[in-house]
Parts: C-alpha cells; sequence; structure tokens
C-alpha cells in the first residue's frame, strides 16, 4: 500500500527549470499517470526530480536536478506541480542516514571533506557508483554507521569523522503539543513509513490539505490537526490506522504569561483566553479539566501543559470556534462559552456624523477594522456599484468614507482588501443623537419566498 | 431547542465545521446567502475552508446517501454592523430550492411584529432533555413588546432587539441552535424576524428570550447581497 510519491516532496504549481544548456537531460513522457510518473523516477538512477504537467496535456517529465543555483531553477506554474526525492532535500536523516543525498561536505569538528573518488590523503575502498551516492565530497553513510553521514577527511591527521548531520526527529523541535510543528519526521514511534495526506489510502480519512490549509498537511509528514498529545500520522499499514511520531520537545523557555493571553473576553477562536468564566453559555456549570467523570477525555492538564487547563474554567485547547468546556451534565458533553465577550476588534472612531451621515463631508479613511477605503473613482480591487458617475451629487472624492445611499448604519467604502467587498467607517454618530430605528407593524405581503409544505395529519379511515 | 418538537423548517441550516460536526444555526435567505450570528465565528474574516452549510434534512447527521440533503461550501463571511451580531455567509454554489430547501423572506424594514404573533424557532442544538436531539425541533413563541420585555430585564433590551413572551414551561434555544431563525408567518407566507443568540439560560420558564430583531439591519443584508 506504499505509495512511490512517499519518497517525494510536493511543491504545488511550481515547475523545475533547468538552466541554459540543460534541457537535454529532461525525459518527458506524455500521459503518464501522477504514480507511474513517480515510481518511473523512483527507479531511474538518474532522476531526482519530475515535473507533472496537467496542461495544455498530460504528461511527465523526470529531471535530473533538484533546486540549485547552478542547474535548476523553481518557478510558478499553475499548470505543473513539482516533485522532488526528500532524499535529496532533507538537511536532516532518517534512521542511520544511509538514504542521506544533501549536500553537506565538512564534518563535525570544520574538517573539509576528501572527494570520494580521491585516494589522497586517505586511501580507501569506497567506490563512487550512481547507486551508492558518493557524489563529490559530500557526507554519506555507505556502510551503515550507527553515527550517520561521515567522510573521509581532507586533514592527513584525521582519517574519517562524522559530520553530525541532525537526525529528523531532532532537527526541528516541537512546542506544547506540536500543533505549530513543521518537520520532516515522515515515520512513526514503531517506525512504519507515514501515508501521503493528500492520499486517501490505504486509510479514509478527513483530513484533505486542501481543507485544512492553516495545518500544512504537506507530504506524508508528521503533523498535529487534530490537536492529539503530540504529531501522528495514517500509516502505510493497512492494519494500523495511525500512530504517533516521535519529535524532540523543544527546551523549557521561562514560563510567563504571553501578551497576547486575556482574561475578561477573548480574540478570534479564543485559545488565549486565560480568564475564569466556568459555566457554559446557558449556565451549566463545566466539568473539571483534570477529571474523568461525567466524560471521559483525552484533555489532561498535564499533556497540554500550554493550554491552560486549570479547574474547570472555559478553554480552547483544539482549535474549536470559541472556548467551551466538557459538561457536569451526563447529556451533554460540550458545549461552548459564548457568554464570554468577544474582545472588541474596531478600531477606534476618529471623527462622528450627524444623523445617519449623509452629509458627512470628513476626511476618514479607513474602516472599523482599520483597512484603508477603495477610492471611489476605481475599480480596483473591487467593481464599484456606487462611484461619481452613479451619484455625482455626492461628493465621492478621494478615498473619505460616504454614505451616497442613505445607509442608516452610517458612513462606509469600499475597501482595500481583496476579501471585504465594502465596510462601515472608524466614525460614531455624534453624542446625543439616537432616533428610533423601529416603525410600528404595517401590512405587508409576500410572493415568492417563505414558503412551506404542512403536512396536515389526515385521520385514517 | 429546549421544549421543542420534530418539525419542519426549509429555511433552517445547519452550519458544519471542517470535521463535519453541527456547530450553530442559520437561515437561508437567499439562493446563495445564509444570515447567522456573529458570535459563531472566530473573526470577520475567518478562514471557511472546510466550512459548509447543510440544509434539506431533518436529521442532525443524516445518513451518506440522503437523497434531499445538500451540503454547500461556505465561500465568505461579512460581519453585519458591530451592535447586530449579524453575519451573512456566501455559499460556494446556490441552493437548489425544493419541498425540504426554500428561503425565507425578510421583513419590511423596520417592520415590528406586533405583540401576541405566534412565530417559531427551529434548530439542531441542546434539547436538555425535552425532545430528541438527532432530529430538527421546532418550538412556537408568541411575541412580546420591547416595553413588556424591558419589565424583565430592567430597560436593558435594545431596539435591535426583539423578545418573545414567557411561558410556564420551559422553551427556547440553547447550545447549538444559535444563529437559527425566529420565523412568523404573514399570510401564507414565513418571514425571519430574529435571529436567535447566545443566552445565559436554554428555555428558562417565566423568562423571554431575546433575539436580534433583523428588520433593522434589511438594508444592510440587501446591500451585501447587492453590493
Amino acid at each position: 500500500y506504499r505509495s512511490p510519491l512517499n519518497d517525494f516532496q510536493r511543491s504545488e504549481g511550481r515547475e523545475l527549470v533547468p538552466l541554459k544548456g540543460s534541457v537535454d537531460r529532461v525525459r518527458p513522457l506524455p500521459g503518464v499517470s501522477l504514480e507511474e510518473c513517480a515510481k518511473q523516477c523512483s527507479e531511474s538512477l538518474d532522476c531526482r526530480a519530475f515535473n507533472y504537467e496537467t496542461r495544455p496535456s498530460v504528461t511527465c517529465k523526470l529531471l535530473p536536478w533538484i533546486r540549485d543555483t547552478n542547474s535548476a531553477e523553481v518557478k510558478r506554474n499553475v499548470n505543473s506541480d513539482l516533485y522532488e526525492k526528500k532524499d535529496y532535500l532533507r538537511q536532516c536523516t532518517v534512521g542511520k542516514g544511509t538514504s542521506y543525498r544533501g549536500k553537506v561536505s565538512k564534518t563535525v569538528s570544520g574538517r573539509e571533506c576528501q572527494q570520494w573518488w580521491s585516494k589522497f590523503p586517505h586511501d580507501h575502498r569506497h567506490t563512487p557508483s550512481a547507486k551508492n551516492g558518493l557524489e563529490l565530497n559530500y557526507c554519506r553513510n555507505p556502510d551503515g554507521d550507527p553515527s550517520g553521514p561521515w567522510c573521509y577527511t581532507t586533514d592527513p591527521e584525521r582519517r574519517y569523522e562524522t559530520c553530525g548531520i541532525p537526525r529528523c526527529e531532532d532537527e526541528v523541535c516541537m512546542t506544547c503539543n506540536g500543533e505549530d510543528y513543521r518537520g520532516q519526521v515522515d515515520h512513526t514511534v514503531e517506525g512504519l513509513e507515514c501515508q501521503r495526506w493528500d492520499q486517501q489510502y490505504p486509510h479514509q480519512h478527513i483530513y484533505q490539505p486542501e481543507k485544512y490549509p492553516d495545518k500544512s498537511l504537506d507530504d506524508n509528514y508528521c503533523r498535529n490537526p487534530d490537536a492529539s498529545p503530540v504529531p501522528w500520522c495514517y500509516t502505510t499499514d493497512p492494519k494500523v490506522e495511525r500512530q504517533d511520531c516521535r519529535i524532540s520537545k523543544c527546551q523549557k523557555t521561562l514560563k510567563r504569561s504571553r501578551p497576547t493571553h486575556t482574561t475578561y473576553c477573548f480574540r478570534n477562536r479564543g485559545e488565549d483566553y486565560r480568564g475564569k468564566v466556568n459555566e457554559t453559555t446557558s449556565g451549566i456549570p463545566c466539568q473539571r479539566w483534570d477529571a474523568q467523570y461525567p466524560h471521559r477525555h483525552p484533555f489532561y492538564p498535564q499533556a497540554y501543559e500550554c493550554k491552560g487547563l486549570e479547574e474547570n474554567y472555559c478553554r480552547n485547547p483544539d482549535g474549536s470556534e470559541a472556548p467551551w468546556c466538557f459538561t457536569s451534565v451526563p447529556e451533554m458533553r460540550t458545549a461552548f462559552c459564548l457568554q464570554i465577550k468577544r474582545c472588541a476588534d474596531d478600531i477606534e472612531a476618529e471623527d462622528c456624523y450627524h444623523e445617519n451621515g449623509k452629509n458627512y463631508q470628513g476626511t476618514v479613511r479607513k474602516t472599523r477594522k482599520g483597512i484603508t477605503c477603495q477610492k471611489w473613482s476605481l475599480n480596483t480591487p473591487h467593481r464599484t456599484k456606487i462611484n461619481p458617475t452613479t451619484h455625482p451629487h455626492a461628493n465621492l472624492t478621494e478615498n473619505y468614507c460616504r454614505n451616497p445611499d442613505g445607509d442608516r448604519h452610517g458612513p462606509w467604502c469600499y475597501t482595500t482588501d481583496h476579501k471585504t467587498e465594502f465596510d462601515y467607517c472608524a466614525i460614531k454618530q455624534c453624542a446625543g443623537e439616537k432616533v428610533s430605528i423601529v416603525e410600528p407593524a404595517e401590512k405587508v405581503e409576500f410572493t415568492e419566498c417563505g414558503k412551506r409544505e404542512d403536512r396536515v395529519n389526515m385521520k385514517a379511515r | 431547542i429546549v421544549g421543542g418538537m420534530p418539525g419542519n423548517s426549509p429555511w433552517t441550516i445547519s452550519l458544519r465545521d471542517r470535521k463535519g460536526q453541527h456547530f450553530c444555526g442559520g437561515s437561508l435567505v437567499d439562493a446563495k446567502w445564509v444570515i447567522s450570528t456573529r458570535q459563531c465565528f472566530s473573526s470577520c474574516d475567518a478562514d471557511l475552508t472546510g466550512y459548509s452549510a447543510m440544509m434539506g434534512t431533518l436529521f442532525r447527521d443524516p445518513k451518506e446517501g440522503e437523497p434531499s440533503k445538500q451540503n454547500i461550501p461556505l465561500s465568505k463571511i461579512v460581519c453585519g454592523p458591530s451592535e447586530s451580531f449579524l453575519v451573512m455567509l456566501q455559499l460556494e454554489t446556490p441552493a437548489q430550492f425544493n419541498e425540504r430547501v426554500s428561503q425565507i423572506c425578510l421583513p419590511p424594514e423596520r417592520f415590528i411584529v406586533p405583540e401576541g404573533n405566534t412565530c417559531e424557532i427551529a434548530g439542531w442544538g441542546e434539547t436538555q432533555g425535552t425532545a430528541d436531539e438527532t432530529v430538527l425541533n421546532v418550538a412556537q413563541m408568541p411575541v412580546l413588546s420591547n416595553k413588556e420585555c424591558n419589565k424583565f430585564f430592567r430597560g436593558r433590551v435594545k431596539e435591535n432587539e426583539m423578545c418573545t413572551a414567557p411561558v410556564q414551561i420551559p422553551v427556547g434555544a440553547c447550545e447549538k441552535d444559535y444563529g437559527g431563525p425566529l420565523a412568523c408567518q404573514n399570510s401564507d407566507c414565513w418571514v425571519l424576524e430574529g435571529v436567535m443568540i447566545p443566552m445565559r439560560r436554554c428555555g428558562h420558564k417565566g423568562q423571554p428570550n431575546i433575539f436580534i430583531r433583523v428588520s433593522v439591519y434589511v438594508d444592510w443584508i440587501k446591500k451585501v447581497m447587492e453590493l
């Protein structure tokens, strides 16, 4: 069940372009499937990467290089994905490092390595071949030395020495429970190889990388997208669905309250909320985090030391929408604590307007979130339906906040943020001007919406 | 919903997180737009990749092949005026209307529902043991004027909020119903008059329920859809 793609690191929307004079070494294979392309590259001694192009036609291009200033550069190309052999990219070792193909050429004490083809200053019996990777004077481990890649040194006094290349599990350490871990370990604690996150076999799963863009579900590297105690992966063994990975913990830093922690309100998802609210929105007391009754759970405070799982306070250890807790009611497992206020994210008002701000002629040009307004006369980033041509008397100058359509919620503008077409401005209604915003009932007729078929209970004969 | 009964509300949608779990309610006000509450989302520019709106089913966790079910990814979030606590959510593709999925009317701008009108709330949230939690529950409740409602809440109910009258059994919105509709019937059309917001008690007997008054924000809702 192992995919040949497991040997490769994917770069989406990229292609590797050879520098001048090397194009003839590219081997194109038209109409080959992605997996077959990976297999061909894995089996070819000369192949180190491949471009997989989908347009104008499916083409697999086997390449004898990886990204390198001397031979090839990576370029954007929406019609191509680049796959490079991990062994050539990694700056750490897997196991004893016999597959290491990196470019370190100095030993741990700083001595220059001797070229493998050379027998001087040290004579030896390791002959370079296409298979063993004894290239130039790069550190290698052709004899499976337990201390990892090594080389003969150019120092006549020192025959050989280890290169001190870190093991992948030590190269990048993890903090807390490793949700931010972005290292290159791709094997589990028991040595099983990880399944690629972008594949659904041998195990089907919900963690498709495109659904979780902030979790970096790259290739088949160990990650922690579900707030587990440590990074993990699905395995390529059909009998073992998922397993934890062994990754070293970072040295402890001084414990102090992070400046982002809040106590009276919460920001974003409330992962940094450290207040003492201990009831759900509807007033049900929370279960203590260190208790397993009435609900059994995996959030042991000692396993999640960065998450502030004290007492029975509302917290968000798993990236939910807001702080939550296990409830003290057996029938209700978890509930949000939405009664905790969100910290105000509107910036301070910079001016005030009268009535609905239709006559506002000030120079505020920022939205309530602090985003700069788009010029009324421009059509970028948003195409304007309201502009100086459609509303010639509204004084739509520059990018000043205005209220050309008489919006009852105040002056607004199109914004320079491509995700936000328009928003209200950092201006408040002037003090003492509150007028009633509602009107008494009147008869209104609707024609198209709000219809439903209500089934009437028919009595049986 | 506390004190509700299994029922039909074709404009009530279930908001689903990346794991496909229901976390809040919402109302379909257009084939491409859902209205819900700000409290259900982490920010006004939250990354909605993997989030979706489920509709066309009465079940909270419908089976894989349920034919009428529609699960449409969310593509955009737009926050309402700050005091509204409303959000508009754009659907990646338009909802297909049928007997199980339909849009609800918006009220006229600044319209006040007369006291005594009977409206209903619907959702897949907690029932606190009063009903079957695996299906959509609906509860009916009469409207209470803000003047009367303020007698219970010492003047804290604002004009952009509306209330339903207290009843002597527990009835009301509860966890995971928030964002869903308070729908009122006008002749044979249903109108979205209120949006459920988090309350400190679920269906507290003898206490009114408070909702965001949608009619105050109809101009903003139409503007979002138009611009």
